[in-house]
């Protein structure tokens, strides 16, 4: 995270390959699946062998033996609509809610997020030297209307796209936090309305961060779940 | 050139728990090969755990993993390698370094107990060295019936346990592409060298970058369709050699009739068996029988299965079509281009309206070419949408349907067992877009994502 800041996100795991090395970000849906990016594998049919979703740490490398860290093996991958480029990730044994292991809601389908709602993405990607790359870190952002993003985007900005507001100092997501949650706080609920994907440039000032918007797959998760 | 990794069966992802853990050896910090070959060099060591993060650890342990003490669990962090002579089902030679858990004669006596001289007296004692456990078939002797044992019959004094060779246990059909057997020596008795190592011979197959090959360990694999399993020796003059596996002795499985194709071909053309026999170009083929004008290795008595009959153009190879060698001494191979892909294998030009509701076409394939299930059987994925619970979506046959108003547009079950359903290869209609975003009037959230937000002041 470019302009960010070390902080908490219990629902935001690190994917790890087969060397453990972090890799990319994703979001807790339940105890058994994590949402992420098409992105950050290389085919819907990858052997998953050897993957894992790391969470309840804010460590990029936590210690052997740290006592509430899971670490809980892929077992399948299963890809989105084709436009939405999200993965769903299912988890070998489900993973243990605590106070630093916890899922994060589902938006409504096909809600749309109110402009100005104050929303907050994390990872363990890269900082570009704006902070510590060892945690988790945080930032927080505002959502901003298609119509205004697409001002500076030219109507790129798709509708199952969505964007929060610039900063002039740059703040963003980078390398290896796609795949990871835009979560957006609703009384004391906190949503998943977008997930990261990778950008041009990352934090670059000026420049509205663009997410997919979770809220058009909704449908998909559910149904993905279920069967 | 040999590494001692190739005693060693490599279980990737794997992790073999400690049941005692003060009977585990830890080296930290040593390499693999390092870790491999003081394995190999201790009496006490018959598998070991690498970890490899944070920090490198070599566990050494006492035990594998098929027995009934020990549990493999899953860890990225860890590779595990077990010793083959302890996992091997199967013997190579006379099988004096077999150290499996056969107990039984080939006429299903019993065996006795190495320590025991009871029913029969005898000569050897069990030590560190000797393999001489319990009373499991054991060669002492080097003779060569294999591995034996007294055995508890008073009448019998010892026998055979008829443990197969490896090169027979498993055999191959055709040219042996499946084999997926534990022979690790050539023809000529060489050692194969490891997929995963460049040494003593650098090579293009490295298993990660052909998972769907079984590029496991040393073993003799077929990854190019060559006539036989071969692999790279750990002889630095010899490249590569075929190895000595059997051949099934039953004709290998036709497949279904319905997999082959004549009139056109489906994929890269591996399944047709029409009589085209020129090439695009309409030269006539050479018979894959003959070796002239072009030797070449396809003999059809070799690739069986690969329909290789007069001069009929075939892929054997796994080619991009259909294709022969050509009766022209200057030309040596064509493709027969002019056999046309089956309509089924052609991308749909058909397209749906909306979400697809209504969608009535006959596309019967995924967007990623998996044919899709029919609605009506419950193989390989149970359908929990099907002509009884929709009666009114038209699930005919495998037609891509969408009963359940997917706003994503029409799907099906897949016939691939790892993937439920997907969506298919149909676009929607050109002009129309996707489907208008409604805000709704009120939010609810069922399941809510909370934290606990510590007070700075508190974190301070």
């Amino acid at each position: 995270i470019v302009g960010g800041t070390p902080g908490n996100s219990p629902w935001t795991v690190s994917l790890r390959d087969r060397k453990g090395k972090h890799f990319c970000g994703g979001s807790l849906v339940n105890s058994k699946w994590v949402i992420s990016t098409k992105q950050c594998f290389s085919s819907c049919y990858v052997d998953l062998t050897g993957y894992a979703a790391v969470m309840g740490t804010v460590y990029r490398e936590p210690k052997e033996g740290e006592p509430s860290t899971q670490s809980i093996a892929l077992n399948k991958i299963v890809c989105g609509p084709s436009e939405s480029h999200l993965v769903l990730l299912q988890l070998e044994t489900p993973a243990e809610f605590n106070d630093r292991v916890a899922q994060i809601c589902l938006p409504p389908e096909r809600y749309i997020v109110p402009e100005g709602t104050s929303c907050e993405i994390a990872g363990w990607g890269e900082t570009k030297g704006t902070g510590d790359e060892t945690v988790l870190n945080v930032a927080q952002m505002q959502v901003q209307s298609n119509s205004e993003c697409n001002k500076y985007f030219k109507g790129r900005v798709k509708q199952n796209e969505m964007c929060t507001t610039s900063f002039f100092g740059g703040v963003g997501a980078c390398e290896k936090d796609y795949g990871g949650p835009l979560a957006c706080q609703n009384s004391d609920c906190w949503v998943l309305e977008g997930v990261i994907i990778p950008m041009r440039r990352c934090g670059h000032p000026g420049q509205p961060n663009i997410f997919i918007r979770v809220s058009m797959y909704v449908d998909w998760i559910k149904k993905v779940m279920e069967m | 050139h040999r590494s001692a990794l190739n005693d060693f069966q490599r279980s990737e992802g794997r992790e073999l728990v400690p049941w005692k853990a003060d009977r585990v050896n830890i080296l930290p910090g040593i390499s693999l090969e390092e870790c491999a070959k003081r394995c190999s060099e201790s009496l006490d060591c018959r598998a070991f755990n690498y970890v490899f993060r944070p920090s490198l650890i070599c566990k050494h342990l006492p035990w594998v993993g098929n027995t009934e003490i020990a549990e493999v669990k899953r860890n990225v962090n860890c590779d595990l390698y077990e010793m083959k002579v302890y996992i091997r089902k199967c013997i190579i030679g006379n099988g004096e370094d077999y150290r499996g858990h056969v107990s039984k004669t080939k006429t299903g006596r019993t065996c006795q107990q190495w320590w025991s001289k009871f029913p029969h007296d005898h000569k050897y004692t069990p030590s560190s060295t000797n393999g001489l456990e319990l009373n499991y078939c054991r060669n002492p002797d080097g003779d060569n019936i294999g591995p034996w044992c007294y055995t508890t019959d008073p009448e019998r004094r010892y026998e055979s346990c008829n443990i197969p060779q490896c090169k027979d246990e498993v055999c191959i059909t055709c040219n042996g592409e499946d084999y997926r057997g534990q022979v690790d020596r050539t023809v000529s008795g060489k050692e194969c060298q490891r997929w995963d190592q460049q040494n003593p011979h650098q090579h293009i197959y490295q298993p990660e970058k052909y998972p769907d090959k079984s590029l496991d360990d040393n073993y003799c694999r077929n990854p190019d369709a060559s006539p036989m399993p071969w692999c790279y020796t750990t002889d630095p003059d010899v490249e590569r050699e075929s190895c000595d596996i059997r051949k099934c002795s039953e004709a290998p499985k036709r497949r279904s009739r319905s997999g082959y194709t004549t009139n056109c071909f489906r994929g890269r053309g591996e399944d047709y068996r029409g009589k085209v026999n020129e090439t695009t170009s309409g030269i006539p083929c050479q018979r894959w029988d003959a070796q002239a004008p072009h030797e070449h290795p396809f003999y059809p008595h070799i690739y069986e299965c690969k329909g290789l009959e007069e001069n009929y153009c075939r892929n054997p190879d796994g080619s991009e079509a259909p294709w022969c060698f050509t009766s022209r001494a200057q030309m040596r191979t064509a493709l027969c281009l002019q056999i046309k892909r089956c309509a089924d294998d052609i991308e749909a030009e058909d397209c749906y309206n909306g979400n697809g509701k209504n969608y009535r076409g006959a596309v019967r394939k995924t967007r990623k070419g998996i044919l899709c299930q029919n609605w009506s059987v419950n193989t390989p994925h149970k359908t929990k949408i099907n002509p009884r619970t929709h009666p009114e979506a038209n699930l005919t046959e495998n037609y891509c349907r969408n009963p359940d108003g997917d706003l994503h547009g029409p799907w099906c079950y897949t016939t691939d067992p790892k993937t439920e359903f997907d969506y298919c290869a149909i676009k929607q209609c050109a002009g129309e877009g996707p489907p208008i975003i409604m805000p709704p009037e009120g939010v609810v959230f069922d399941e809510c994502g909370k934290r606990d937000d510590r007070k700075l002041k508190k974190l301070r």
